[in-house]
Protein backbone atom coordinates (compact mmCIF):
# COMPACT_ATOMS: atom_id res chain seq x y z
CA UNK A 1 0.00 0.00 0.00
CA UNK A 2 1.44 3.78 -0.80
CA UNK A 3 0.58 6.23 2.11
CA UNK A 4 2.79 9.28 0.71
CA UNK A 5 2.10 10.35 -3.17
CA UNK A 6 2.47 12.95 -5.04
CA UNK A 7 -0.62 15.25 -4.44
CA UNK A 8 -2.94 14.79 -7.38
CA UNK A 9 -6.13 15.64 -5.15
CA UNK A 10 -7.61 19.12 -5.08
CA UNK B 1 -9.14 10.54 -11.70
CA UNK B 2 -12.93 9.33 -11.52
CA UNK B 3 -16.06 10.05 -11.78
CA UNK B 4 -16.40 10.94 -7.74
CA UNK B 5 -13.48 12.86 -8.13
CA UNK B 6 -14.76 15.47 -10.69
CA UNK B 7 -18.00 15.45 -9.52
CA UNK B 8 -16.60 16.70 -6.13
CA UNK B 9 -14.70 19.01 -7.60
CA UNK B 10 -16.85 20.66 -9.44
CA UNK B 11 -19.49 20.72 -6.62
CA UNK B 12 -16.77 22.72 -4.90
CA UNK B 13 -16.35 24.70 -7.67
CA UNK B 14 -20.36 25.34 -7.36
CA UNK B 15 -20.13 26.37 -4.06
CA UNK B 16 -17.73 28.60 -4.36
CA UNK B 17 -19.78 30.24 -7.23
CA UNK B 18 -22.82 30.05 -6.23
CA UNK B 19 -21.70 32.37 -2.76
CA UNK B 20 -19.66 34.82 -5.38
CA UNK B 21 -22.68 35.02 -7.55
CA UNK B 22 -25.15 35.45 -4.11
CA UNK B 23 -22.43 38.27 -3.06
CA UNK B 24 -22.20 39.58 -6.20
CA UNK B 25 -25.91 39.84 -7.50
CA UNK B 26 -27.60 41.37 -4.12
CA UNK B 27 -24.38 43.02 -3.41
CA UNK B 28 -24.99 41.87 0.04
CA UNK B 29 -22.99 39.49 2.44
CA UNK B 30 -25.05 39.38 4.53
CA UNK B 31 -25.41 35.86 6.57
CA UNK B 32 -22.14 35.19 5.28
CA UNK B 33 -19.23 34.37 7.47
CA UNK B 34 -16.15 36.54 6.80
CA UNK B 35 -14.36 34.30 9.29
CA UNK B 36 -14.71 31.34 7.25
CA UNK B 37 -14.15 32.68 3.94
CA UNK B 38 -10.66 33.61 5.12
CA UNK B 39 -9.81 30.40 6.57
CA UNK B 40 -11.00 28.96 3.51
CA UNK B 41 -8.28 31.20 1.88
CA UNK B 42 -5.92 30.08 4.06
CA UNK B 43 -6.54 26.54 3.45
CA UNK B 44 -5.97 27.04 -0.40
CA UNK B 45 -2.91 29.40 0.23
CA UNK B 46 -0.94 26.79 2.15
CA UNK B 47 -2.58 23.53 0.20
CA UNK B 48 -1.41 25.21 -3.59
CA UNK B 49 2.05 25.98 -2.88
CA UNK B 50 2.98 23.26 -4.82
CA UNK B 51 1.95 24.76 -7.67
CA UNK B 52 4.99 26.27 -8.28
CA UNK B 53 6.94 23.12 -7.08
CA UNK B 54 5.23 20.43 -8.62
CA UNK B 55 3.06 19.82 -11.99
CA UNK B 56 0.15 17.35 -12.47
CA UNK B 57 -1.93 17.90 -14.93
CA UNK B 58 -3.90 21.29 -16.64
CA UNK B 59 -7.06 20.44 -15.02
CA UNK B 60 -5.34 20.16 -11.34
CA UNK B 61 -3.27 23.69 -12.14
CA UNK B 62 -6.27 25.07 -13.43
CA UNK B 63 -8.70 24.25 -11.02
CA UNK B 64 -5.89 25.12 -7.88
CA UNK B 65 -5.61 29.04 -9.22
CA UNK B 66 -9.63 29.19 -9.82
CA UNK B 67 -9.91 28.35 -6.07
CA UNK B 68 -7.38 30.41 -5.11
CA UNK B 69 -8.82 33.53 -7.08
CA UNK B 70 -12.50 33.05 -6.20
CA UNK B 71 -11.72 32.56 -2.46
CA UNK B 72 -9.72 35.79 -2.20
CA UNK B 73 -11.97 37.64 -4.27
CA UNK B 74 -15.01 36.13 -2.03
CA UNK B 75 -13.00 38.01 0.93
CA UNK B 76 -12.62 41.03 -0.94
CA UNK B 77 -15.89 41.54 -1.29
CA UNK B 78 -16.67 41.05 2.04
CA UNK B 79 -13.89 43.53 3.78
CA UNK B 80 -13.88 46.13 1.31
CA UNK B 81 -16.42 46.61 -1.46
CA UNK B 82 -19.35 45.25 0.36
CA UNK B 83 -17.84 45.55 3.91
CA UNK B 84 -21.30 47.74 4.75
CA UNK B 85 -23.21 44.61 4.73
CA UNK B 86 -21.06 42.36 6.33
CA UNK B 87 -23.10 41.20 9.35
CA UNK B 88 -19.97 40.93 11.96
CA UNK B 89 -21.94 41.30 15.05
CA UNK B 90 -23.26 37.67 14.35
CA UNK B 91 -19.83 36.26 13.02
CA UNK B 92 -17.93 35.98 16.21
CA UNK B 93 -16.29 32.83 16.19
CA UNK B 94 -12.59 33.24 17.25
CA UNK B 95 -10.59 31.87 14.31
CA UNK B 96 -7.21 31.73 16.69
CA UNK B 97 -9.36 28.95 18.01
CA UNK B 98 -9.17 26.82 15.03
CA UNK B 99 -5.70 28.03 13.71
CA UNK B 100 -3.57 27.61 16.51
CA UNK B 101 -4.31 23.73 17.41
CA UNK B 102 -4.56 22.74 13.89
CA UNK B 103 -1.06 24.59 13.40
CA UNK B 104 0.34 22.71 16.57
CA UNK B 105 -1.63 19.16 15.10
CA UNK B 106 0.04 19.48 11.52
CA UNK B 107 3.34 19.58 13.43
CA UNK B 108 2.89 16.65 15.26
CA UNK B 109 0.92 14.54 12.76
CA UNK B 110 2.06 14.43 9.80
CA UNK B 111 3.64 12.50 6.68
CA UNK B 112 6.99 14.38 6.27
CA UNK B 113 8.75 17.03 8.85
CA UNK B 114 9.56 19.42 5.89
CA UNK B 115 7.87 22.78 5.18
CA UNK B 116 5.93 21.96 2.18
CA UNK B 117 4.49 19.31 3.51
CA UNK B 118 3.50 20.75 7.48
CA UNK B 119 1.81 23.38 5.58
CA UNK B 120 -0.02 21.07 3.25
CA UNK B 121 -1.49 19.05 6.41
CA UNK B 122 -1.79 22.36 8.07
CA UNK B 123 -4.32 22.79 5.66
CA UNK B 124 -6.02 19.32 4.98
CA UNK B 125 -6.69 19.92 9.07
CA UNK B 126 -7.92 23.64 9.06
CA UNK B 127 -10.21 22.80 6.01
CA UNK B 128 -11.81 20.10 7.85
CA UNK B 129 -12.82 22.78 10.24
CA UNK B 130 -12.87 26.20 8.41
CA UNK B 131 -16.49 26.08 7.74
CA UNK B 132 -17.68 26.15 11.84
CA UNK B 133 -17.61 30.07 12.21
CA UNK B 134 -20.16 29.97 9.54
CA UNK B 135 -22.55 26.93 10.97
CA UNK B 136 -21.69 28.73 14.55
CA UNK B 137 -23.50 31.65 12.83
CA UNK B 138 -26.43 30.02 11.75
CA UNK B 139 -26.99 28.45 14.91
CA UNK B 140 -26.47 32.52 16.13
CA UNK B 141 -29.39 33.68 14.15
CA UNK B 142 -31.34 30.65 13.86
CA UNK B 143 -31.68 31.15 10.08
CA UNK B 144 -29.89 31.27 6.34
CA UNK B 145 -31.00 32.28 3.73
CA UNK B 146 -31.95 29.78 1.26
CA UNK B 147 -28.97 30.40 -1.44
CA UNK B 148 -26.89 30.37 1.26
CA UNK B 149 -27.97 26.76 2.61
CA UNK B 150 -27.22 25.76 -1.58
CA UNK B 151 -24.00 26.97 -0.86
CA UNK B 152 -23.22 25.05 2.06
CA UNK B 153 -24.91 21.45 0.76
CA UNK B 154 -22.98 22.24 -2.42
CA UNK B 155 -19.78 22.52 -0.14
CA UNK B 156 -20.73 19.47 1.99
CA UNK B 157 -21.66 17.35 -1.23
CA UNK B 158 -17.86 18.05 -2.14
CA UNK B 159 -16.59 15.94 0.70
CA UNK B 160 -19.07 13.58 0.68
CA UNK B 161 -17.95 12.47 -3.19
CA UNK B 162 -14.68 12.67 -2.02
CA UNK B 163 -15.05 9.89 0.33
CA UNK B 164 -16.59 7.89 -2.05
CA UNK B 165 -13.72 8.55 -4.37
CA UNK B 166 -10.91 7.74 -1.41
CA UNK B 167 -13.17 4.24 -1.10
CA UNK B 168 -12.75 3.75 -4.74
CA UNK B 169 -9.44 4.70 -5.26
CA UNK B 170 -8.22 2.63 -2.15
CA UNK B 171 -10.15 -1.11 -3.78
CA UNK B 172 -8.92 0.47 -7.37
CA UNK B 173 -5.28 1.85 -6.77
CA UNK B 174 -4.32 0.87 -3.55
CA UNK B 175 -4.21 4.05 -2.76
CA UNK B 176 -5.18 5.68 0.47
CA UNK B 177 -3.75 9.20 2.60
CA UNK B 178 -4.89 8.34 5.98
CA UNK B 179 -4.64 12.35 6.99
CA UNK B 180 -6.72 13.19 4.12
CA UNK B 181 -9.13 10.68 4.86
CA UNK B 182 -9.52 11.30 8.49
CA UNK B 183 -9.80 15.43 8.25
CA UNK B 184 -12.32 14.42 5.39
CA UNK B 185 -14.59 12.48 7.35
CA UNK B 186 -14.64 14.96 10.03
CA UNK B 187 -15.39 17.89 7.97
CA UNK B 188 -18.35 15.51 6.43
CA UNK B 189 -19.46 14.74 9.88
CA UNK B 190 -19.79 18.56 10.72
CA UNK B 191 -22.58 18.72 8.16
CA UNK B 192 -24.44 16.09 8.68
CA UNK B 193 -27.14 17.89 11.42
CA UNK B 194 -27.16 20.71 8.07
CA UNK B 195 -27.52 18.20 5.37
CA UNK B 196 -31.15 16.81 7.25
CA UNK B 197 -31.86 20.43 7.62
CA UNK B 198 -31.66 21.31 4.26
CA UNK B 199 -32.98 18.15 3.37
CA UNK B 200 -36.34 18.43 5.39
CA UNK B 201 -36.69 22.38 4.98
CA UNK B 202 -35.23 24.02 1.59
CA UNK B 203 -35.74 20.94 -0.63
CA UNK B 204 -39.03 21.54 0.36
CA UNK B 205 -39.74 25.01 -0.38
CA UNK B 206 -39.13 26.48 2.98
CA UNK B 207 -36.51 29.05 4.47
CA UNK B 208 -33.83 27.19 6.56
CA UNK B 209 -34.43 27.75 10.42
CA UNK B 210 -33.30 26.09 13.50
CA UNK B 211 -35.80 24.67 15.89
CA UNK B 212 -35.69 27.26 18.61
Amino acid sequence: LKLMQPKDEL
Amino acid sequence: MNIFRLLGDLSHLLAIIILLLKIWRTRSCAGVSGKSQILFALVFTTRYLDLFTNFISMYNSAMKLIYLVCSYATVFLMYFKFKATYDSNHDTFRMEFLVVPVGGLAFLVNHDFTPLEILWTFSIYLEAVAILPQLFMISKTGEAETITSHYLFALGSYRALYIVNWVFRFYTEGFFDLIAIVAGCVQTILYCDFFYLYITKVLKGKQLTLPA
